[in-house]
């Protein structure tokens, strides 16, 4: 007797809380941090906001309880624009909702990481979570929240209401099950990578015995906001497609085209349109269905459309990341390049890429930093494409690098989207444009390392040995 | 201004299809023919038939075009006990919609590997997919259907009955966008490895240009079958623990606990209450949010459960894996490792290993075939479990094996819940059990092979040179 059901997408990642990351106790604690983390940089920054963000671990109740894992409560709290509080308890308390499922460069976009951490608290520790936000710094809405994981939505506890001191922003308070001892060398980690690539930002830790880490902000301009953008002709499939065309209002293929795809004009529309075969005065509505197969397929094949521009996209910048690589690392050579924009699928996206050498903090070997969209990956390091590309497709030797010279690469990527492996953000997938930017990017930078080692000479040689 | 939406699970991996495994067209045809023919495999096995499985490949439409990638139809028939005819639709055409959510060992476990598969073809073709079924042998059902992606659901376009003839089974017939010269070796690899360890198996394969691939059963015996089994205490968080409470019908906790879990006997049920300060007589709906806890996490602590027992799993088995091992690679020297039934957070597993020396087919280094509940991996190998031990772990010159010497191991886990990291179950999670059970497994076969190579002796040595 087959008996089938249906499971709501929290009740899938409640069963299956590997692919999002959710592994372990110490795993677990640092994925709560970050969720969070991401989550007020990435409103911080929509908003144009200096984010001043503040995070700490206390050990959760039982005072004798010293062994780990046990219970935390994980506080982060930040000074971004808040979250209307119509939206408060979904965002916290339902897999697959969020604000970021539009086309814009965001470290979310799967609508489910503060959810997570949530969910995991829940069925560790049975507690609630404790949402406070403030959208006008006016009043001040508390929300104390469970989740219903069989259903995917949000149970309210308590909900109140009280004045706010003049100051916008949210506050999360989740208790989860961790284990410290265990994640306390990444979570360090990863506020000092964040601090690197995002030194507009104030980041304030206080850890559970009560140690104060406190990364101040090095700059007071904000990189330049990315914008929302159209979608690129490769990157459209047929559902897609359809999908444009049924809400579409524009009365002829041309101006379909023009209105709804990133960086094309008129004369290159008409000259696509001729060349699907599809008369540029036709009305989309009355396009059959061989006919959107047949646009979507030569959409692909079609050579002429511009390549994305960057205005979608938001570096961390030359500057920026050179600034954090001396302070961070206070090499004896470094360097950075920022490729052009490229794309993948109709996906733009742009490489930049930092090479240091010797100087104080550096050991012997290779070292690498991973970024994308300015988040620090740094788990699962020899599945990702950054260490592909400088492993089995750099040759090290050409530029004179030893292998046990202290070098360190800096990898970032940024895009509309990412192409993670995995829900939790781990590593990223080896496309082959991604892969050919970081190897371009990678070749320069040892180019002008090479060049440094060799104006070096004969006296590098001696002090190494 | 801040706008939020909620997607579909079908839209979550519409959008972000590269985390089910079907990033390109290569890879996607790939995994259209894995996920149709695993869910023939585990039909069959569950209801204890024989496997007589066709799958064809031909390529759709355009009778000129000859470039990939193309549109190709897939079709995958069984002799299966087929699929009621009330839940195919949902069966197909509804992510997290299965009947294997159930604790009990098969290839399927996430409800919606079929679905991503019509998805897929859906999106590229715009074609819908045509599912033939009988449960009866009596009369077969049709259904042409198209997913409705926002929503989530099918949208069934074509419904027919007719008359059957004699036989169950079920055939899916899918046009989907694929790369069938890139992905044509892969997949001939993952019938040749399905048939290795599934050797009870008639597996017949028609590739696009007509070409036949055979691979008979060896066997008429089917594996012992998997039962379905309780939750061990090891694997119960909170939120388990208090939906079991709820559907509970036992008066007593005693009763509750040893209806509940798995191997868990009248003694011991009484022993741990005491330890976890709770009355054996206590009715369980009387318990309170705190009791909850405590009892959950004094399941994680108490020493004296019984491990996991195997009913619930089905092993290849050394006899089927060594025949399978001497048909495919005809070696020199082959040996099997059954390991004893483990567990990881409370879900039984049990790892098998075959280690294989020279012979006809083996080439110089080591090659590695993985396998989890006999399932071929062919992708992301250097991610994988078993590829860190091997690599990492393993002192393979502690046991006079050279790093040329023509080499294979064959691994296979199998498990109420194998922990694959991502959704396109491409390889697993380094969980310690599981890695410290591959690990002794390796080591008893090298102690064996490298026997083996000394009584060979110094013939072994001259015969290499
Ligand atoms: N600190 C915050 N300030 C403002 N808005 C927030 C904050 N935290 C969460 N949100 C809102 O809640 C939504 C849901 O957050 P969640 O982390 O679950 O998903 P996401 O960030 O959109 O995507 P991802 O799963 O990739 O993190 C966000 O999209 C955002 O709109
Ligand atoms: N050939 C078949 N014969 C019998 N039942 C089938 C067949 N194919 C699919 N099913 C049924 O349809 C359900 C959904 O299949 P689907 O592949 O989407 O999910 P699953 O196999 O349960 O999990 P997974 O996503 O891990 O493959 C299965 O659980 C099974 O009950
Ligand atoms: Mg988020
Ligand atoms: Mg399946």
């Amino acid at each position: 007797m087959v008996t089938f059901s249906e499971i709501s997408p929290s009740e899938f990642f409640y069963r299956n809380r590997d692919l999002a990351g959710f592994t372990n106790p110490a795993r677990a604690l640092y994925m709560a941090v970050r969720e969070l983390v991401e989550n007020s940089l990435d409103a911080c920054e929509l908003t144009r906001m200096l984010p001043d963000i503040y995070v700490r671990i206390v050990p959760d109740g039982q005072g004798g309880e010293t062994s780990e894992p046990r219970a935390y409560r994980v506080t982060v709290a930040d000074n971004g624009p808040g979250v209307d509080p119509h939206h408060v308890p979904r965002a916290f308390g339902k897999v697959f909702y969020g604000s970021k499922y539009v086309l814009r460069q965001s470290r979310g976009m799967f609508g489910m990481g503060g959810t997570m951490a949530v969910l995991y608290g829940q069925i560790t520790t049975n507690k609630p979570v404790k949402v406070t936000t403030s959208v006008d710094g006016k009043s001040r809405h508390i929300f104390e929240m469970l989740i219903d994981i069989g259903e995917n939505k949000p149970i309210i506890l308590r909900r109140d209401t009280e004045e706010a001191n003049g100051k916008t922003g949210t506050r999360v308070d989740v208790v989860l099950e961790g284990d410290f001892t265990r994640s306390a060398q990444k979570i360090n980690e990863y506020f000092k990578q964040t601090a690197l690539v995002g030194s507009y930002a104030n980041l304030t830790f206080v850890d559970p015995i009560g140690r104060i880490s406190t990364f101040e902000r090095a700059t007071e301009s904000l990189p330049p906001p990315p914008k929302e953008t159209l979608p690129h002709p490769y990157g459209v499939d047929v559902e897609a497609f359809k999908r444009m065309v049924k809400l579409n209002e524009e009365k002829t293929m041309k101006r379909f085209m023009t209105t709804h795809f990133h960086r094309l004009g008129d004369k290159t529309a008409v000259k696509f349109l001729m060349f699907a075969g599809v008369k540029p005065e036709l009305a989309p509505e009355k396009l059959s269905n061989e006919q959107v197969v047949t646009i979507v397929d030569a959409l692909q094949r079609f050579q002429e459309f511009l390549p994305p521009d960057a205005s979608c996209l938001s570096p961390v910048g030359e500057q920026i990341l050179s600034t954090g690589i001396l302070k961070e690392l206070e090499p004896e050579f470094s360097t950075v390049v920022a490729r052009p924009p490229s794309s993948y699928s109709g996906f733009p996206f742009l490489v930049e890429v930092g090479l240091v050498y010797g100087g104080k903090v550096l050991e012997p070997g290779r070292k690498l930093f991973r970024f994308a969209n300015r988040i620090p990956l740094l788990y699962d390091e020899s599945s990702d494409v950054s260490f592909r590309v400088l492993n089995e497709e750099i040759d090290w030797r050409r530029y004179h690098v030893p292998d046990e010279a202290p070098v360190a690469v800096i990898t970032h990527i940024c895009s509309t989207k990412v192409p993670y492996k995995t829900v939790g953000k781990e590593y990223i997938a080896d496309r082959p444009e991604i892969e050919a930017e970081i190897r371009n990017a990678v070749r320069e930078a040892l180019r002008r390392l090479s060049l440094y080692l060799s104006k070096k000479g004969s006296m590098e040689a001696v002090q190494r040995k």
